[in-house]
């Protein structure tokens, strides 16, 4: 299974989504590979990888100067591998990566090859509706949105929905698992009113049944290099992300 | 003068940046045009530009559909009009809009008419370092970064200094007007001790002597279509982005 964490906005907690429930379905037994599309290449700093072996990723693979075997890595985490951005984290031109990576054979060749493996596949990408996430879209199985409860919120889920639309592929587009309000601030009222209004919008089973809470933890996480669901599993933020993986692995039978 | 405001980093507030602080300097008296060049175009949604005469832009003035002359548009607020960002943002393929706003001679004509009009410019962009930015940074006398008291702040920063340098043109790059932190919380531990630390790196005059708060009104403001700036003078943010305003005018001169 191919699942791509997708959302055109920024900042809303893709990266964070992709990192969390890749951990969580490795604990779960799982064996996953984590795939970074971003050419900001944020997966690598959420898993702790920081030494010179920690370059190479997709950006490799475009240019051939890799292949899947040794681009691909484990990381310190059971059952979790990765497949970081590459070298392109270290450009100021994603415009030309997107490029690349929207045409190249190599892209194709790289998710046959994870399913093949017997990867569970989890994709993080880029914000914006760019030519990577359209390509990851028309080469994924499924995808996620996160939603952060912003008053943009219900325009950007119907500008993704078409998004997921146009990514068919002879007429198959990939299922949309759902939409998961993320970094939810139930202190903010303003918080609160938008997340009404985005379940009176967007009905179950469209609006996944989990939020994910904005917690200390999971910021702390990310600056120590590891996964909320590792680092601090009691973390409210946690437990959401666990019961993400659960409800996504009991849709997949 | 052309003022970019620009980070690759998704959801640091940039939009919010732009409009504040082109709200600010208008209040002060200057006649000021605000351009979206963000596909996702929310300049539009925060200065409560709902109708259907709002929907051209610079996606028209790229396939010439319109002029630059019916293509600005006034406010609601006084000396401030806009350049929206046009019918692109009922598209889902924004891969292909960067493209062409990359590569067009209407990007140049729009800018340099925008000053024979005598207006003060405030840019907008997406996230990302593709074609756009990288178009705006060649076109634009000044960038502002908005920057997120968040793990990777100064990976982010030294990027967009990278992209910066790169945009000169016959040798000479914008200038960086500087770092301002933004969506400040100082609730959080994490935040303020990223925000020491980014204070220790990036040293004054490069870190902005201003931090904008994060406050309940700046996003109930976005949702009533007003910038903080006007709806909500007292608030904090709104504080923030008149005295960042002040400073950059200051330096103008
Ligand atoms: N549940 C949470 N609690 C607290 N902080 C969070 C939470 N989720 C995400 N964050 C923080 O919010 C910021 C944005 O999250 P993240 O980077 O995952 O979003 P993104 O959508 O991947 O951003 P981009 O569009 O730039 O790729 C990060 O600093 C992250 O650590
Ligand atoms: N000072 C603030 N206080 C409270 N909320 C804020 C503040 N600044 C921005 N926000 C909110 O944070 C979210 C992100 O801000 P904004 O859209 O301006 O960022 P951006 O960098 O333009 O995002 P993108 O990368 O998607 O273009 C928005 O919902 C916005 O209303
Ligand atoms: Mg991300
Ligand atoms: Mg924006």
């Amino acid at each position: 299974m191919i699942l791509a964490v997708v959302s055109q906005k920024g900042g809303v907690g893709k990266t964070t989504t992709a990192v969390n429930l890749a951990a969580a379905l490795a604990r779960n037994g799982a064996k996953v590979l984590l795939v970074d599309t971003d050419p900001q290449g944020a997966v690598r700093h959420a898993l702790g990888l920081r030494g010179a072996q920690a370059r190479a990723g997709i950006a490799e693979l475009l240019n051939a100067t890799r292949q899947f075997g040794n681009a691909v890595r484990p990381t310190p985490f059971a059952r979790l591998h990765v497949l970081l951005a590459g070298a392109v984290t270290e450009s100021a031109d994603h415009g030309a990566y997107h490029t690349a990576f929207a045409q190249s054979p190599a892209v194709r060749e790289m998710f046959g090859l994870a399913a093949a493996h017997g990867y569970t596949v989890v994709v993080d990408t880029p914000p914006g509706l760019g030519g990577v996430t359209r390509r990851v879209l028309s080469e994924c199985d499924s995808v996620l949105v996160p939603l952060q409860a912003e008053p943009l919120a219900l325009q950007t889920s119907s500008q993704i929905l078409r998004g997921i639309r146009e990514a068919a592929r002879d007429g198959v587009a990939p299922t949309l698992e759902g939409f998961v309000l993320t970094m939810y601030d139930d202190t903010s009222a303003m918080s609160k009113r938008v997340a009404d209004t985005i379940r009176a919008q967007l009905p179950a089973p469209l609006l996944l049944d989990v939020v994910i809470p904005r917690t200390e933890a999971t910021i702390e996480a990310f600056a120590a290099g590891q996964p909320v669901v590792v680092r601090s599993p009691d973390d409210a933020a946690a437990k959401a992300y666990m019961r993400l993986a659960e409800l996504l692995t009991k849709r997949d039978r």
